[in-house]
């Protein structure tokens, strides 16, 4: 995905849309519905919010022109062309025009109006082209999208989330705090609030939650979380871990338990593993790490240590000189000592016991205190 | 450059791919003749960003698979620079 230059994003969650004029190649409520639907699929996955106004000036307003319409971006006619959308910002920002030489349907028999609507109102909220040609935010039209089962890919929801963050854990109206399903006997209750992690870590846009024998599954696609046995998915793993990172560039979660570690990928743990923690450039004194985290920028995989934290180079695949070092020189506000850590819309989230603390690293500093399990949407 | 005549027939002329290069892949207009000429390394690059973006086999050329996808309908929004 990308996003445009500068990052131009909403600096609200509730926005507001009209629709202009109609074309009248399809019912008013045809429109108004599709409209509708194509801004839910992204308020599904965001914090956002859309109000429909009929006069005035809404955030995004959405227009249906032919050739020359007032923006020095004329329409050609029909096919090439089928709409265009402006980023976020006042007036013409957040703007979506479509071009009314087009053959505006409900299927695919002419230009499907959910698919360009939804690919537009993308641009509106900050998205730029995606590469991916799965995307929605791919930049050629598709006609051979399967309607029925339409999903926006991980690399839209990656894009929209790295703008706006995740849906809100509780639904946006004030609800009644839901008594905690009784655990069944060994098993933890998701929303206890004393709820601690052993590791966490992200797989392939999806966040592992780690806790004794079981995991949380917590994906953008689906509210609720998913609830595993370890060893359900990774036999050969312990039957609970100390840590746990993903290293994108390898597309591997490093597992790690006492002085061993494994290597997964998907559902698979690499040949060869567990392999000795000491091989990594630990000392013998070392004899567990409490959490771990790989920066996807920096290609820096940080190891926490009680209250110390060593810094390895993916790059050099070795462990940086000068390390340890002191966890609060660096990453000041965060507990001395850290459950488990992992990275979400360029912030650190640090667990210790109960609670989690939002670290931008860039400010070097926590910008929020968190229940830990609030991403379980408790 | 070396552009393969027989796949750009008189519907692919020249000015179609300027244009397209020009509104999606920042191609600045001041080269309009430039890409006439047969050696512009800056439009053999223009052309290989736009098929690396597009997941097109990246050979520089306005072969008929590219010329094919360029033809297809899309946004009007830019897919670098804006």
């Amino acid at each position: 995905f990308s996003t445009f230059p500068g990052l131009p994003k909403w600096r609200k969650n509730d926005l507001t849309y009209r629709i202009v004029n109609y074309t009248l190649d399809l019912p008013r409520s045809v429109i108004d519905s599709t409209i509708e639907k194509a801004l839910k699929i992204w308020e599904e996955v965001t914090p956002l919010t859309f109000s429909k106004i009929s006069e005035g000036e809404a955030d995004i307003m959405i227009t249906f022109a032919v050739r020359e319409h007032g923006d020095f971006s004329p329409f050609d006619g029909p096919g090439k062309v089928l709409a265009h959308a402006y980023a976020p910002g006042p007036g013409i920002y957040g703007d979506a025009h479509f071009d009314d030489d087009e053959q505006w349907t409900k299927d695919t028999s002419g230009v499907n109006l959910f698919l360009v609507a939804a690919h537009e109102l993308g641009h509106s909220l900050g998205l730029f082209h995606s590469t991916d040609s799965n995307a929605l935010m791919y930049p050629v039209y598709n006609p051979l999208t399967d309607l029925a089962r339409f999903r926006l890919s991980q690399d839209d929801v990656n894009g929209i989330q790295s703008l706006y963050g995740p849906p809100p854990a509780s639904p946006p109206e004030p609800v009644e705090p839901t008594e905690s399903t009784p655990p069944e006997p060994g098993t933890p209750a998701t929303c206890d609030p004393a709820l601690s992690f052993d590791a966490i870590s992200t797989l392939r846009g999806e966040i592992l939650f780690f806790k004794d024998r079981h995991f949380w599954r917590k994906s953008f696609r689906r509210l609720e979380p998913e609830f595993h046995l370890i060893s359900s998915f990774w036999p050969p793993l312990p039957s609970s871990i100390d840590a746990a990172c993903e290293v994108i560039s390898k597309d591997t979660v490093f597992i790690f338990k006492g002085t061993q570690f494994w290597a997964i990928r998907g559902n698979d743990v690499q040949p060869g593993y567990p392999r000795s923690i000491h091989t990594l450039g630990f000392p013998s004194t070392v004899k567990k790490i409490d959490a771990a985290i790989s920066d996807k920028e920096t290609k820096k995989t940080y190891f926490f240590v009680e209250d110390k934290y060593w810094r390895f180079d993916e790059k050099r695949q070795s462990m940086e000189p000068g390390f340890p070092k002191q966890i609060v020189e660096d990453f000041p506000g965060v507990e001395p000592k850290v459950d488990a850590v992992f990275e979400a819309f360029g912030f650190f989230y640090f667990f210790n016991g109960s609670s989690q603390f939002e670290f931008d690293p860039n400010a070097k500093k926590v910008t929020h205190v968190l229940k830990s399990n609030k991403w379980l949407n408790c | 450059y070396p552009v393969d005549r027989a796949a750009v027939d008189k519907d692919d002329s020249m000015d179609f791919v300027q244009k397209y290069l020009e509104d999606y892949y920042n191609l600045t207009k001041d080269v309009k003749q430039v890409v006439r000429r047969k050696d512009s390394s800056l439009v053999v690059k223009k052309i290989q960003e736009m098929q690396k973006f597009l997941g097109l086999e990246v050979t520089g050329k306005l072969d008929s698979n590219t010329l094919e996808v360029m033809h297809k309908p899309r946004c009007g929004v830019p897919d670098v620079g804006y």
